[in-house]
């Protein structure tokens, strides 16, 4: 357990960088394939004029998470973990000097595409965010609970598959509510566009709090 | 690395007792919601009157699998890996004990719902089939490379659902080979049954040689 304290230590290290140049900081989670990054091309593509924002990407293999950004226009910095399973702030804090974030921005971590492991390591983010796309089933809140603990909003991704899949909206959220009562959710599809414009409006009103 | 060490012995003296019990054992990874669960009820259903089967259900939380596995009516043991991330040899050692599997039978281990650790951990099985579903993306094998590298099979589940998601088929395949040129395929759907008595053969197959 001294890898978490260690980590734990650096996170609040990054905090403190983040809250000097007032860098509001999201950690995304999800499990593979959820639609992180089709979220943030999306949302880096509505809001470029709006606010300055940075990404972090981070995957087991491939710069291609980051080519994607980069399309979009936002800067980008891509972080490859090999065998590891997920991000941790020491990652975080050496890509912090590649990235060199601007003041009064809003940087976005893609974490790999795991729902156990990142759970457990705080980066130094605001705010945590889980992605559960509806093809994904009705139960993960129940049966990989530290993520939905751990996460601040519950993103439901991919809202124009339900009409192809036994998905059941109300029970997912209650299972989230379950294992963590103070949850806010949002349902939206990606690619459809329905519903995004409720976490474009939660941005906004994280930064103003 | 000495974890990977004493999972490897162990990991033998499980495929030792398989050998000499003839239980052909099969290590079903994937992304959390790609198909496991429902695939294996499919598959007791149709082939109890075929072959004894048994299952060991890994998950962080909840019996839910194990359930659903009751109920499709085979035995089963369920694990419950708290924080875990995947399940080791150690583990299914100690399942055994429980499930008592028979003679000249076919186990099924459904491996915690993560691309990553688990394919690190030889659990003892002859095969490991990853499941991966369109819904996730086709470049999934070049991310998460370790899990195609590992596995002998790969089963590309709801392809019901193609006509809805831009996932090419021919590429996830070719991503597939650049990682592992041994990668053997089936397209199927549990929700229809396309394609799954593809499946159903593939056991049959491996059970003879
Ligand atoms: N139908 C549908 N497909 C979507 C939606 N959002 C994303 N997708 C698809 O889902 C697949 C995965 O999307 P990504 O954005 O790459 O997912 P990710 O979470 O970033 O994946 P990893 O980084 O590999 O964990 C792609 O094929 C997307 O086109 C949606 O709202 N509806
Ligand atoms: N449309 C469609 N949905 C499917 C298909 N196979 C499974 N599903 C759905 O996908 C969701 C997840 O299925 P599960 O079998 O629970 O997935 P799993 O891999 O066992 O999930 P974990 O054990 O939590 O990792 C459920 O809502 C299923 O109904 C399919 O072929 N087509
Ligand atoms: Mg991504
Ligand atoms: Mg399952
Ligand atoms: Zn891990
Ligand atoms: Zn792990």
């Amino acid at each position: 357990q001294n890898i978490l304290l260690k980590n734990d230590l650096l996170a609040e290290r990054n905090r403190g960088f983040f809250e000097a140049k007032k860098i509001m900081v999201f950690n995304m989670v999800s499990s593979p394939g959820s639609g992180k990054t089709s979220l943030l091309e999306k949302t880096i593509l509505k809001l470029k004029d709006e606010l300055e924002m940075a990404v972090i990407e981070g995957d087991q293999q491939t710069a291609n998470d980051a080519m994607r950004i980069d399309k979009a226009g936002a800067n980008v910095v891509q972080i490859n973990t090999g065998n590891g399973c997920h991000l941790d702030s020491n990652m975080i804090h050496m890509a912090l000097k590649k990235l060199n974030p601007k003041e009064d921005s809003m940087l976005f971590i893609e974490n790999v595409g795991n729902l156990v492991c990142p759970s457990l390591f705080d980066l130094g983010e605001n705010k945590r965010v889980v992605i559960i796309s509806v093809t994904e089933g009705d139960d993960k809140p129940l049966k990989y609970p530290n993520m939905f603990q751990s996460s601040h909003l519950c993103i439901i991704n991919k809202i124009d598959l339900c009409p192809y899949v036994d998905f059941n909206m109300a029970q997912v959220k209650q299972h989230a509510l379950q294992v963590n009562p103070l949850m806010e959710f949002i349902e939206l599809s990606v690619k459809t566009g329905d519903g995004i414009n409720n976490w474009f409006n939660w941005i906004r009103k994280e930064r103003k709090s």
